[in-house]
Protein backbone atom coordinates (compact mmCIF):
# COMPACT_ATOMS: atom_id res chain seq x y z
CA UNK A 1 0.00 0.00 0.00
CA UNK A 2 2.92 2.05 0.99
CA UNK A 3 4.37 1.75 -2.61
CA UNK A 4 1.34 3.24 -4.18
CA UNK A 5 0.11 5.61 -1.93
CA UNK A 6 -1.04 8.37 -4.24
CA UNK A 7 -2.91 6.01 -6.42
CA UNK A 8 -4.82 4.85 -2.97
CA UNK A 9 -5.49 8.42 -2.25
CA UNK A 10 -6.56 9.31 -5.86
CA UNK A 11 -8.71 5.86 -6.48
CA UNK A 12 -10.40 6.38 -2.41
CA UNK A 13 -10.80 10.40 -2.79
CA UNK A 14 -14.35 11.66 -3.73
CA UNK A 15 -13.39 14.58 -4.57
CA UNK A 16 -10.00 14.96 -7.50
CA UNK A 17 -8.37 17.62 -9.21
CA UNK A 18 -11.39 16.61 -11.62
CA UNK A 19 -14.70 17.80 -9.64
CA UNK A 20 -11.93 21.51 -8.60
CA UNK B 1 -19.28 -16.57 -18.27
CA UNK B 2 -16.54 -18.85 -17.56
CA UNK B 3 -13.75 -16.42 -19.30
CA UNK B 4 -14.26 -18.50 -22.48
CA UNK B 5 -17.14 -17.66 -23.66
CA UNK B 6 -18.70 -14.03 -24.14
CA UNK B 7 -21.43 -12.57 -21.36
CA UNK B 8 -24.70 -12.32 -21.90
CA UNK B 9 -25.92 -8.94 -22.26
CA UNK B 10 -29.08 -7.20 -23.17
CA UNK B 11 -28.92 -4.62 -25.62
CA UNK B 12 -30.78 -2.21 -23.22
CA UNK B 13 -26.90 -2.96 -20.66
CA UNK B 14 -25.00 -2.58 -23.67
CA UNK B 15 -26.50 1.19 -24.35
CA UNK B 16 -26.40 1.89 -20.39
CA UNK B 17 -23.15 1.06 -20.57
CA UNK B 18 -22.22 3.21 -23.24
CA UNK B 19 -23.89 6.03 -21.65
CA UNK B 20 -21.78 5.46 -18.27
CA UNK B 21 -18.59 5.29 -20.26
CA UNK B 22 -19.19 8.08 -22.87
CA UNK B 23 -20.15 10.45 -19.68
CA UNK B 24 -17.34 9.51 -17.82
CA UNK B 25 -14.70 10.06 -20.86
CA UNK B 26 -16.53 13.64 -21.72
CA UNK B 27 -16.61 14.32 -17.40
CA UNK B 28 -12.69 13.89 -17.19
CA UNK B 29 -11.26 14.32 -20.84
CA UNK B 30 -9.38 17.08 -19.74
CA UNK B 31 -9.85 19.53 -22.94
CA UNK B 32 -13.44 19.91 -24.76
CA UNK B 33 -13.76 20.23 -27.83
CA UNK B 34 -15.30 23.64 -27.57
CA UNK B 35 -12.22 24.80 -25.12
CA UNK B 36 -9.95 22.92 -28.06
CA UNK B 37 -11.31 25.19 -30.73
CA UNK B 38 -11.13 28.28 -28.40
CA UNK B 39 -6.98 27.37 -28.50
CA UNK B 40 -7.46 28.21 -32.43
CA UNK B 41 -4.50 25.77 -32.84
CA UNK B 42 -2.26 28.02 -32.15
CA UNK B 43 1.50 26.94 -33.12
CA UNK B 44 4.88 27.71 -30.92
CA UNK B 45 6.97 30.05 -33.15
CA UNK B 46 10.33 29.38 -34.16
CA UNK B 47 11.98 31.33 -31.34
CA UNK B 48 9.35 29.44 -28.77
CA UNK B 49 10.62 26.11 -30.09
CA UNK B 50 14.23 26.82 -29.73
CA UNK B 51 13.81 28.07 -26.36
CA UNK B 52 12.48 24.46 -25.66
CA UNK B 53 15.26 22.83 -27.91
CA UNK B 54 17.66 24.88 -25.66
CA UNK B 55 16.13 23.49 -21.89
CA UNK B 56 18.77 21.72 -20.13
CA UNK B 57 17.75 17.51 -20.65
CA UNK B 58 16.40 17.26 -17.09
CA UNK B 59 14.17 20.46 -16.98
CA UNK B 60 12.52 19.19 -20.09
CA UNK B 61 12.18 15.76 -18.91
CA UNK B 62 10.62 17.37 -15.77
CA UNK B 63 8.18 19.38 -17.60
CA UNK B 64 7.29 16.30 -19.13
CA UNK B 65 6.49 14.26 -16.52
CA UNK B 66 4.71 16.67 -15.26
CA UNK B 67 2.53 17.30 -18.11
CA UNK B 68 1.69 13.35 -18.19
CA UNK B 69 1.26 13.59 -14.60
CA UNK B 70 -1.76 15.55 -14.89
CA UNK B 71 -3.41 13.94 -17.91
CA UNK B 72 -3.07 10.69 -15.86
CA UNK B 73 -4.68 12.35 -13.00
CA UNK B 74 -7.85 12.61 -15.45
CA UNK B 75 -7.55 9.20 -16.46
CA UNK B 76 -7.84 7.70 -13.03
CA UNK B 77 -10.50 9.72 -12.62
CA UNK B 78 -11.91 8.19 -16.06
CA UNK B 79 -11.34 4.90 -14.63
CA UNK B 80 -13.13 5.39 -11.06
CA UNK B 81 -16.22 6.14 -13.32
CA UNK B 82 -16.36 3.17 -15.20
CA UNK B 83 -19.12 1.18 -14.16
CA UNK B 84 -17.61 -1.73 -12.52
CA UNK B 85 -13.98 -1.00 -12.10
CA UNK B 86 -14.83 0.35 -8.40
CA UNK B 87 -16.08 -3.05 -7.57
CA UNK B 88 -12.67 -4.66 -8.81
CA UNK B 89 -10.36 -5.37 -5.88
CA UNK B 90 -7.54 -2.64 -5.18
CA UNK B 91 -4.81 -4.31 -6.08
CA UNK B 92 -6.64 -5.01 -9.46
CA UNK B 93 -7.59 -0.99 -10.15
CA UNK B 94 -3.61 -0.30 -9.20
CA UNK B 95 -2.20 -3.11 -11.64
CA UNK B 96 -5.05 -1.57 -14.20
CA UNK B 97 -3.95 2.05 -14.08
CA UNK B 98 -0.05 1.01 -13.82
CA UNK B 99 -0.46 -0.65 -16.88
CA UNK B 100 -3.10 1.05 -18.99
CA UNK B 101 -3.03 4.88 -17.57
CA UNK B 102 -0.33 5.75 -20.14
CA UNK B 103 -1.66 3.90 -23.25
CA UNK B 104 -5.06 5.83 -22.23
CA UNK B 105 -3.41 9.05 -22.28
CA UNK B 106 -1.93 7.70 -25.97
CA UNK B 107 -5.50 6.85 -26.88
CA UNK B 108 -6.81 10.76 -25.50
CA UNK B 109 -3.92 12.47 -27.84
CA UNK B 110 -5.49 12.62 -30.77
CA UNK B 111 -7.93 14.75 -29.05
CA UNK B 112 -4.97 17.04 -29.49
CA UNK B 113 -3.79 16.27 -32.05
CA UNK B 114 -3.77 18.71 -35.34
CA UNK B 115 -2.64 16.13 -38.31
CA UNK B 116 -2.08 18.42 -40.77
CA UNK B 117 0.74 20.39 -38.91
CA UNK B 118 1.76 17.58 -36.98
CA UNK B 119 1.62 19.08 -33.65
CA UNK B 120 -0.50 18.29 -30.24
CA UNK B 121 -1.46 20.89 -27.25
CA UNK B 122 1.59 21.03 -24.98
CA UNK B 123 2.46 23.62 -22.65
CA UNK B 124 -0.38 26.36 -24.21
CA UNK B 125 0.18 25.65 -27.97
CA UNK B 126 0.60 23.47 -30.32
CA UNK B 127 3.83 21.80 -30.35
CA UNK B 128 6.04 19.55 -33.45
CA UNK B 129 8.20 17.29 -32.69
CA UNK B 130 10.79 19.50 -32.98
CA UNK B 131 9.65 21.31 -29.11
CA UNK B 132 10.69 17.66 -27.44
CA UNK B 133 14.15 17.92 -28.55
CA UNK B 134 15.83 18.19 -25.75
CA UNK B 135 14.33 14.94 -23.99
CA UNK B 136 16.95 13.42 -26.05
CA UNK B 137 14.06 10.58 -27.07
CA UNK B 138 13.75 11.35 -31.02
CA UNK B 139 13.06 8.27 -31.95
CA UNK B 140 9.82 7.48 -28.91
CA UNK B 141 8.67 11.12 -29.59
CA UNK B 142 8.16 10.40 -33.68
CA UNK B 143 6.59 6.94 -32.80
CA UNK B 144 4.02 8.93 -30.22
CA UNK B 145 3.36 11.52 -33.09
CA UNK B 146 2.77 8.48 -35.68
CA UNK B 147 0.88 6.58 -33.50
CA UNK B 148 -1.45 10.29 -33.12
CA UNK B 149 -2.09 10.55 -36.74
CA UNK B 150 -3.03 7.10 -36.48
CA UNK B 151 -5.46 7.73 -34.19
CA UNK B 152 -6.37 10.59 -36.16
CA UNK B 153 -6.80 8.96 -39.43
CA UNK B 154 -9.61 6.82 -37.78
CA UNK B 155 -12.21 9.83 -36.98
CA UNK B 156 -13.32 7.91 -33.62
CA UNK B 157 -16.09 9.65 -32.34
CA UNK B 158 -15.94 10.55 -28.72
CA UNK B 159 -18.25 7.37 -27.84
CA UNK B 160 -15.95 5.52 -29.97
CA UNK B 161 -13.12 7.31 -27.96
CA UNK B 162 -14.64 6.83 -24.43
CA UNK B 163 -15.21 2.97 -24.83
CA UNK B 164 -11.85 2.27 -26.79
CA UNK B 165 -10.01 3.80 -23.99
CA UNK B 166 -12.09 1.59 -20.99
CA UNK B 167 -11.29 -1.82 -23.55
CA UNK B 168 -7.70 -0.53 -22.84
CA UNK B 169 -7.43 0.03 -19.45
CA UNK B 170 -9.99 -3.24 -18.58
CA UNK B 171 -6.91 -5.20 -20.29
CA UNK B 172 -7.15 -8.29 -18.45
CA UNK B 173 -3.78 -9.85 -19.68
CA UNK B 174 -2.17 -7.20 -17.34
CA UNK B 175 0.10 -9.35 -15.42
CA UNK B 176 -0.44 -9.86 -11.91
CA UNK B 177 -4.34 -9.36 -11.77
CA UNK B 178 -5.56 -11.43 -9.14
CA UNK B 179 -9.10 -11.47 -9.92
CA UNK B 180 -8.53 -11.60 -13.88
CA UNK B 181 -11.52 -13.70 -14.29
CA UNK B 182 -13.53 -10.48 -13.15
CA UNK B 183 -11.70 -8.09 -15.29
CA UNK B 184 -12.08 -10.17 -18.16
CA UNK B 185 -15.87 -9.89 -18.21
CA UNK B 186 -16.15 -6.82 -17.84
CA UNK B 187 -13.21 -6.04 -20.96
CA UNK B 188 -16.03 -8.51 -23.06
CA UNK B 189 -18.64 -6.67 -21.95
CA UNK B 190 -17.15 -3.62 -22.89
CA UNK B 191 -16.19 -4.22 -26.42
CA UNK B 192 -19.53 -5.62 -26.47
CA UNK B 193 -20.18 -2.28 -25.97
CA UNK B 194 -18.09 -1.30 -28.39
CA UNK B 195 -19.22 -3.04 -31.54
CA UNK B 196 -22.38 -2.20 -30.92
CA UNK B 197 -21.86 1.51 -31.14
CA UNK B 198 -19.44 1.15 -34.19
CA UNK B 199 -22.58 -1.23 -35.82
CA UNK B 200 -24.77 1.88 -34.78
CA UNK B 201 -22.27 4.87 -35.81
CA UNK B 202 -22.66 2.59 -39.65
CA UNK B 203 -18.82 2.39 -39.57
CA UNK B 204 -16.60 -0.24 -41.84
CA UNK B 205 -16.21 -3.65 -40.65
CA UNK B 206 -12.49 -3.08 -40.73
CA UNK B 207 -12.29 -0.12 -37.65
CA UNK B 208 -12.06 -2.75 -34.67
CA UNK B 209 -9.83 -4.77 -36.07
CA UNK B 210 -7.67 -1.58 -37.09
CA UNK B 211 -8.23 -0.55 -33.24
CA UNK B 212 -6.89 -4.34 -31.90
CA UNK B 213 -4.02 -3.51 -33.88
CA UNK B 214 -3.34 0.36 -31.62
CA UNK B 215 -3.39 -1.84 -28.59
CA UNK B 216 0.07 -3.85 -29.28
CA UNK B 217 0.90 -0.09 -30.29
CA UNK B 218 0.34 1.33 -27.62
CA UNK B 219 2.47 -1.49 -25.44
CA UNK B 220 5.23 -1.09 -27.55
CA UNK B 221 4.93 2.86 -26.82
CA UNK B 222 5.00 2.29 -23.10
CA UNK B 223 7.61 -0.16 -22.74
CA UNK B 224 9.42 2.23 -24.93
CA UNK B 225 8.60 5.11 -22.70
CA UNK B 226 9.77 3.21 -19.25
CA UNK B 227 13.19 2.28 -21.29
CA UNK B 228 13.90 5.84 -22.07
CA UNK B 229 13.00 7.08 -18.24
CA UNK B 230 15.44 3.46 -16.99
CA UNK B 231 18.16 5.19 -18.94
CA UNK B 232 17.64 8.90 -17.84
CA UNK B 233 17.30 7.80 -14.24
CA UNK B 234 20.36 6.14 -14.56
CA UNK B 235 21.63 9.29 -15.17
CA UNK B 236 19.82 11.62 -13.48
CA UNK B 237 18.41 9.56 -10.22
CA UNK B 238 18.60 12.76 -8.04
CA UNK B 239 16.50 14.78 -10.37
CA UNK B 240 14.00 11.86 -10.48
CA UNK B 241 13.80 11.78 -6.75
CA UNK B 242 13.60 15.05 -6.12
CA UNK B 243 11.92 16.92 -9.04
CA UNK B 244 9.67 14.31 -10.32
CA UNK B 245 5.87 14.19 -9.41
CA UNK B 246 5.28 11.40 -7.01
CA UNK B 247 2.27 10.06 -8.58
CA UNK B 248 4.92 9.24 -11.93
CA UNK B 249 7.65 7.87 -9.87
CA UNK B 250 4.65 5.30 -8.46
CA UNK B 251 3.07 4.59 -11.87
CA UNK B 252 6.74 4.21 -13.38
CA UNK B 253 8.65 2.75 -11.00
CA UNK B 254 10.92 5.41 -10.73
Amino acid sequence: KEKHKILHQLLQNSTSPVDL
Amino acid sequence: SNGDSPPTVSMAELDHLVQIISKSHLETCQYLREELQQMSWQNFLQDEVERYQSKPREVMWQLCAVKITEAIQYVVEFAKRIDGFMDLCQNDQIVLLKAGSLEVVFVRMCRVFDSQNNTVYFDGKFAGPDVFKALGCDDLITSVFDFAKSMCSLHLTEDELALFSAFVLLSADRSWLQEKLQVEKLQQKIQLALQHVLQKNQREDGVLNKLRCKVSALRSLCSRHTEKLSAFRAIYPDIVRTHFPPLYKELFGA
